[in-house]
């Protein structure tokens, strides 16, 4: 069976941004 | 676009592509941040804060061409189109109609391509300043591009006096669509 990380879009979204951040630095 | 999927696909496999279309579509609205004149100005705390907050209104205003209100379809940015009744099917319906409704209404402004990105870049340093640490410093790049955009549209639109504010007027559109929607539920498989 498939197993899903769920979240919302919000969550999502600021996920991405820290790790770009995150990233970046 | 790609020609309308059916049977072919599992629900599953539909939600799990319309969760993982976001994630190209966020690292995006991080470069277009990073272009906008004096947003690296900020402080990087500030710009992380202006991304949370704003993105999520940025894509509503960069999906709005993926609507196709005659045809009633979505277009994902993967390249599958699927019809709005697939979509309700599983569970979108509200957060896909606000974006109907919301496409509708700013694709009745025949807005060009570069209209459309300053407007994209006021969105996003419009967002909610809860946590932000340089209020001064945000206001400033707002009042300037907003003092951009006015400029572009009534240079190239001398007669059309309503637009800009109609423009202005999608503002709090976007933030309404944020508070209703922006804690909708995305699922990406695990391997």
């Amino acid at each position: 069976p498939k197993t899903h990380r769920v979240m919302t879009l919000a969550d999502h979204i600021s996920h991405i941004i820290t790790q770009d951040f995150a990233r970046n630095q | 676009a790609c020609p309308v999927s059916g049977a072919e696909r599992t629900s599953q496999e539909i939600w799990e592509s319309f969760s993982q279309c976001f994630t190209p579509a966020v690292k995006e609205v991080v470069e277009f941040a990073k272009g906008i004149p004096g947003f690296q100005g900020l402080s990087q705390q500030d710009q992380v804060m202006l991304l949370k907050s704003g993105t999520f209104q940025v894509l509503m205003v960069r999906f709005c061409t993926l609507f196709n209100a005659g045809e009633r379809t979505v277009t994902f940015l993967n390249g599958q189109t699927y019809p709005l009744s697939t979509l309700r099917a599983l569970g979108m319906g509200s957060l896909l109609d606000a974006m109907f409704e919301f496409s509708e209404k700013l694709g009745s402004l025949g807005l060009e391509p570069d209209e459309m990105a300053l407007f994209m870049a006021v969105v996003l340093v419009s967002a909610d300043r809860s946590g932000i640490s340089d209020m001064w410093a945000v206001e400033q790049l707002q009042e300037g591009l907003i003092r951009a955009l006015r400029s572009l549209i009534t240079r190239r639109r001398p007669d059309d006096t309503a637009l800009f504010p109609k423009l202005l007027l999608r503002l709090p559109d976007l933030r309404t669509l944020n508070n209703l929607h922006s804690d909708k539920l995305l699922a990406f498989r695990i391997d």
